[in-house]
C-alpha cells in the first residue's frame, strides 16, 4: 500500500519498481506505467504517465537519476509521483494542468548505474556499457545527447566521469528517451533532475551563446526558485548551464530545447553543504517538498503558455 | 563492493581565477584519482572533491603550498556510507 511506503528512505531498484505498480493500482484512472525500452543490462526503463484522457496531449517530461549516484534525485521522483497522484483532484492548479496536459516521469533514468551504486560502487555516475578498447566501463549519459556532441566539457577518455560515448545517442538509455520524445512529438517541457549544487538551469550548456528564449526561461526559473526557497530557505542559483557552471556538451536539455521543447530545465537539488551525494535520508522529503513548489510553478506556467 | 575507507571530501574555496586554474589543472590531469563532486568553475561556487586516502596528504600539501583555503566536508566517506547502508537495512526490515 503506498500509504505504508517510506518516502523518507532510499530504496533499491526492485522496491521502486514494485512501488510503481502499487501506485498504478491505486490510481488506475490517472497513472499508467509504460516500458520505454531496456537498459544496456536489459533492465526495463519504466515511465509513469499521468493522464486524464485524450490522445497525444501536450505533455511535460521529467527524468531523474540519469547520474546514478545522485540518490536524492530518484527518491525525489518517487515522492513527486506520489504527490501528483494523491493531489490530483484536490490541488486546483495541478488538476487544471492535468485536465489538458499529460506528465511523463522517468524516475530511474539510469537503472544499471543505480543498481551498481547499491551493490558495487556507491560513487558510480555513468551507464554500465563496456567501451571497446578500454578497461573502463560506462558513458556519462548527460554528455551523450545530440546537442553539441563532442564539444567542450565532455571527454573522449572512456575512463573519465564525463566520457561522451562513441557517438551521440550511443547509450541505449538515452536512445530510449529520444525515441519516446520524438515519436510522441508533442512535449512542451523537458525537466531533468540531478543533484547536487542547488541550481536551476536552462539551455545552453554546449555554448555560452544565449538561447532564443533566454529571457523568458530566466524569469520562469527565478519565479520557480522563489517558490522553492519559500519553504525552507534553501537558496538556488538560476542561469544557463554554460554561465552558471561550465560549458558541457551533449546535455539532455540542450537536445530537448533544440528539438523545439522550449521549457527545458535542469535541476541540481540540494545538498546545503555538508554531505554532497551522500545526503541523509531524512532530507529526502524536505528536498522533494521544496522542489515540488518549483516544479509545480513550471508546470502551471507551461500550461498557461501554450505554443 | 568498492570501499572508501579514509577517503575525505574536501571543500575548496578558490579565491582567485589563478587558484581556480590550479584546481582545473588538477582536474584535467586526472591526478591522484580525484573525484570532483563539484567542478572548479567559478570563485563564487565551492569545489568539492573526494580524495582517496592515499593522496590526502599530497592534495592538502598542494593546496597549502598555493594558499588555497579548504575545509574537510566529509571526514571519512566510508563511515557515512556505512550509516546510509545501515539505515536502508533498518528501513527494509521495518518495511517487511
Amino acid at each position: 500500500n503506498t500509504r505504508d511506503f517510506n518516502f523518507g528512505a532510499y530504496h533499491p531498484l526492485e522496491t521502486i519498481y514494485s512501488w510503481m505498480d502499487t501506485l498504478v493500482d491505486q490510481h488506475p484512472n490517472l497513472v499508467t506505467k509504460l516500458e520505454i525500452g531496456q537498459s544496456y543490462e536489459n533492465r526495463p526503463m519504466y515511465v509513469l504517465k499521468f493522464s486524464t484522457g485524450g490522445t497525444n496531449r501536450p505533455a511535460i517530461w521529467m527524468d531523474l537519476g540519469i547520474h546514478s549516484r545522485e540518490w536524492v534525485s530518484q527518491a525525489t521522483g518517487v515522492w513527486t509521483a506520489n504527490k501528483i497522484a494523491t493531489d490530483y483532484d484536490t490541488d486546483a492548479s495541478l488538476t487544471a494542468v492535468l485536465k489538458t496536459m499529460d506528465i511523463y516521469m522517468l524516475i530511474v533514468a539510469n537503472p544499471d548505474g543505480y543498481v551498481f551504486s547499491h551493490t558495487n560502487d556507491r560513487m558510480w555516475r555513468k551507464t554500465r556499457s563496456p567501451n571497446s578498447g578500454s578497461v573502463c566501463v560506462g558513458v556519462d549519459p548527460n554528455r551523450n545527447w545530440d546537442a553539441g556532441f563532442g564539444g567542450p566539457g565532455a571527454s573522449t577518455n572512456p575512463c573519465s566521469e564525463t566520457y561522451q560515448g562513441s557517438s551521440a545517442h550511443s547509450e541505449i538509455e538515452v536512445k530510449n528517451i529520444v525515441n519516446l520524445i520524438q515519436s510522441h512529438g508533442n512535449f512542451k517541457s523537458f525537466i531533468s533532475v540531478h543533484a547536487y549544487s542547488q541550481l536551476l538551469m536552462y539551455p545552453y550548456g554546449y555554448t555560452c551563446r544565449s538561447a532564443a528564449d533566454q529571457a523568458e526561461l530566466d524569469s520562469v526559473g527565478r519565479a520557480a526558485v522563489q517558490k522553492l526557497t519559500s519553504l525552507y530557505g534553501t537558496t538556488y542559483k538560476v542561469g544557463s548551464i554554460c554561465t552558471i557552471i561550465y560549458q558541457a556538451s551533449g546535455g539532455s536539455i540542450d537536445w530537448s530545447y533544440d528539438v523545439g521543447i522550449k521549457y527545458s530545465f535542469a535541476f541540481e537539488l540540494r545538498d546545503t553543504g555538508r554531505y554532497g551525494f551522500i545526503l541523509p535520508a531524512d532530507q529526502i522529503i524536505p528536498t522533494a517538498s521544496e522542489t515540488w513548489l518549483a516544479l509545480k510553478h513550471i508546470m502551471e506556467y507551461v500550461h498557461d503558455h501554450p505554443y | 563492493e568498492r570501499l572508501f575507507t579514509g577517503d575525505q571530501v574536501i571543500r575548496v574555496d578558490a579565491q582567485s581565477e589563478e587558484q581556480l586554474k590550479l584546481l582545473q589543472i588538477l582536474e584535467s590531469e586526472e591526478k591522484w584519482n580525484l573525484d570532483f563532486w563539484r567542478h572548479p568553475v567559478s570563485t563564487e561556487l565551492p569545489v568539492d572533491v573526494r580524495v582517496p586516502r592515499s593522496h590526502l596528504g599530497a592534495l592538502k600539501e598542494y593546496l597549502n603550498a598555493h594558499s588555497i583555503p579548504f575545509t574537510v566536508m566529509i571526514d571519512d566517506v566510508q563511515e557515512l556510507l556505512d550509516q546510509e547502508k545501515a539505515e536502508m537495512r533498518e528501513n527494509h526490515i521495518r518495511q517487511h
